[in-house]
């Protein structure tokens, strides 16, 4: 199984057009593994992006310098699938 | 393996296998309502399975819903399991439903895309596109909602197969799409097209790869309306509604797109909710509300494609 320890989902607010223009500019930053689950449209709505433990620190660096408001949708995804296993299983058993 | 569908749990997530081996059950159970067809092969080999249920007639006209193309979004598939029982369950009680199933038939293909579905259970929970290997490159798979033959190519999807919303090489690259191409195409008489995703609340119609408005929009925008108004008379879940492109962002070679310039007016297609904030890892406790809300939505939309045939 694909390991998402770490990997966190950001909702990230968008205060108007340049920061969604901001945000955009992160999809092409191949080498951050980004995971876009609600990708950039207007300012005012949610951007959730899934961020892989090694590229946390510079995405929030990034986005704090544009002073671009963010929060923690998802602490630690890994948490979140493992329940969903648990709960997969017990109905199962 | 559970051997009923009134002992089969639907607030729950579930393998393909279990999946499919619902398929068979509900069949077994209601044969003279259900069929089970399978469309086609995936890229893996595995079969592709769309249900038919009729209560006879001739090539009537139809209603399509799809759910699971993006293979991560599980409250989707979860979702056509629920659907699937809720129709044999209220087909003979509903009137609304046994009028339309009287005059029409409703094909639901609960796993549109098996092979991404069994790798979000086997290796990466995270997986969305298909499993097609693209020559000359390392990654894997095509986004089957931007493979469609409908202002393919444009902006709103990508030529690098390593994103997440890479269209493939040419339309209807992926078998899975295909199939439905052939299947749509060779029934010809499919009158509404609904095809769900999660998640963030939308209900849409075409266009995504162009802001020309489509034709009936007035019409569309009307009815998606209507359906959102039901659906969130439930449980008060909050949708929006509107074109693809207007509402969310522009989307090329997406599915309804290609629908609704094939001449199928009811082309929608549904964001399922997440009031919990778990993007694509809603809480397996939702399915079922989210189900019965949408089942609302999907009732006003068959109901309008029966009364205003076309």
């Amino acid at each position: 199984h694909e390991d998402f320890v770490g990997h966190q989902v950001l909702r990230i607010f968008a205060a108007d057009e340049a920061q969604v223009q901001k945000v955009k500019e992160l999809e092409d930053l191949q080498h951050l593994q980004l995971d876009f689950w609600k990708g950039p449209t207007w300012p005012g709505s949610p951007i959730d992006i899934r961020v892989p433990f090694h590229s946390l620190q510079a995405v929030k660096i990034f986005l704090e310098a544009q002073d671009i408001r963010y929060e923690i949708m998802i602490k630690d995804l890994q948490s979140l699938l493992d329940e969903e296993q648990e709960q997969m299983f017990a109905f199962r058993a | 393996q559970v051997q009923s569908t009134n002992t089969f749990n639907y607030a729950t997530y579930h393998t393909l296998e279990e999946i499919y081996n619902f398929l068979d059950l509900l069949v077994a159970e209601h044969p003279q309502l259900v069929s089970k067809i399978q469309i086609g092969k995936t890229y893996e080999d595995r079969p592709i399975y769309v249900l038919k249920f009729s209560t006879g007639g001739n090539n009537r006209p139809a209603i399509w819903i799809d759910t699971g193309i993006h293979s991560r979004e599980w409250v989707t598939q979860a979702s056509g399991v629920w659907f699937a029982k809720k129709i044999t369950q209220d087909y003979g009680q509903d009137p609304a439903l046994t009028n339309i199933l009287n005059n029409m038939d409703i094909f639901l293909e609960i796993v549109t895309n098996p092979d991404g579905f069994a790798f979000t259970h086997s290796k990466n929970r995270m997986w969305r596109k298909t499993r097609s290997l693209t020559s000359n490159s390392l990654c894997v798979g095509v986004d089957p909602n931007r493979n469609w033959d409908a202002g393919f190519g444009n902006a709103g999807s990508s030529s690098n197969p390593c994103s997440e919303q890479y269209r493939g090489k040419f339309p209807n690259s992926e078998v899975e799409v295909q199939s439905i191409v052939n299947f749509v195409n060779h029934h010809g008489n499919i009158k509404a097209f609904i095809s769900i995703h999660s998640y963030s609340q939308l209900l849409l119609y075409p266009y995504g790869y162009t802001s020309e408005p489509a034709p009936d929009k007035e019409e569309l925008d009307k009815l998606a309306k209507s359906a959102v108004t039901a659906l969130s008379s439930l449980y008060g879940t909050k949708y929006k509604y509107g074109s693809i492109i207007t509402t969310i962002y522009q989307a090329s070679g997406s599915t309804v797109d290609w629908t609704y310039n094939q001449g199928i007016k009811y082309s929608f297609t549904f964001e399922l909710r997440d009031s919990g904030r778990y993007g694509f890892l809603l809480p397996a406790s939702q399915i079922v509300p989210t189900a019965q809300e949408t089942w609302l939505a999907l009732m006003t939309i068959m109901e309008h494609t029966l009364n205003h045939p076309y």
